[in-house]
């Protein structure tokens, strides 16, 4: 099973 | 103060279509470069980028960067209120606490107004860097669109492989399994239907399908669809406007 990745992973807060 | 008139008010309501199902309060950030909004959904998986340039009304102006958070739900029902054809006003004075929207059918003999409240919206705004993808597909939109709903009946989630002869588009599942491959043909006579690929080096990613296919709210929007991908990181699809964009940024999913 694969799980989900959160976009905070790849980006930071601007 | 915003002001900004919007001849084909169709487009406002087709992007709240777009977006109002996977983010439900977000600040509409106005400038002199135009209307931007950056949200993402509440599992933080994918973010939602449009941007309405400046040029794309007639007139616009903000003479002072305003935030106007909107519940979209919200917006999209008073937006509901305005007829395909009609030109749509937005107005907001500095104090940001409700955001006026004017309504004119094209005789210019009905004229409707509508008050929307506002509301505080502390929204994270993530940077995303200029990347360069090693695989970028474009294709048709409603193509993009019919494979994700199909693929939606074997699986959850659906794995994209580009190479450079084409793009495949596979799902399985309880029931069975599928696949879609859609070759490159750049040459084909319909330049709209046309499937194009520019790759670094192939790539095979996973991606959830129930977010896709609430991406694909946005065909209506425009005929072609961009999709770039690399290895390990979010999936941009973007949907290009004649005076801006609107891209939807996914996570992969990954092995556990």
């Amino acid at each position: 099973a694969a799980v989900q990745d959160n976009l905070r992973i790849f980006y930071g807060r601007d | 103060m915003l002001e900004a008139r919007l001849q084909t008010g169709a487009l406002l309501k087709k992007v709240l279509e777009a977006i109002k199902e996977l983010i439900t309060d977000a600040n509409f950030d106005c400038s002199d470069n135009g209307i931007a909004l950056q949200a993402m959904d509440n599992s933080h998986v994918a973010l939602v980028a449009l941007l309405l340039r400046h040029d794309g009304f007639e007139p616009y102006r903000c003479d002072r960067s305003l935030a106007l958070g909107v519940n979209l739900v919200s917006l999209s029902k008073v937006l509901r209120c305005a007829g395909n054809d009609d030109i749509i006003t937005l107005k907001a004075d500095d104090t940001a606490d409700v955001l006026s929207l004017t309504f004119e059918n094209t005789d210019n003999d009905r004229i409707s107004e509508y008050e929307l409240k506002l509301m505080d919206i502390d929204s994270e705004h993530l940077g995303i860097p200029d990347t360069t993808y090693e695989a970028v597909v474009q294709m048709s939109s409603a193509e993009f669109a019919r494979i994700c709903k199909d693929l939606q009946v074997l699986s959850d989630s659906v794995q994209i492989d580009v190479t450079k002869e084409g793009v495949k588009f596979g799902a399985k599942g309880e029931l069975g399994s599928g696949a879609v491959t859609l070759k490159q043909n750049g040459n084909v006579d319909k330049e709209e239907e046309a499937t194009l690929i520019e790759l670094q080096q192939n790539v095979s990613l996973n991606f959830s399908l129930k977010y896709l296919v609430n991406f694909t709210k946005a065909t209506p929007l425009a005929s072609r669809v961009s999709l770039s991908m690399s290895s390990e990181v979010p999936l941009l699809v973007e949907y290009k406007m004649e005076a801006g964009y609107i891209r939807y940024y996914l996570a992969p999913k990954i092995g556990e």
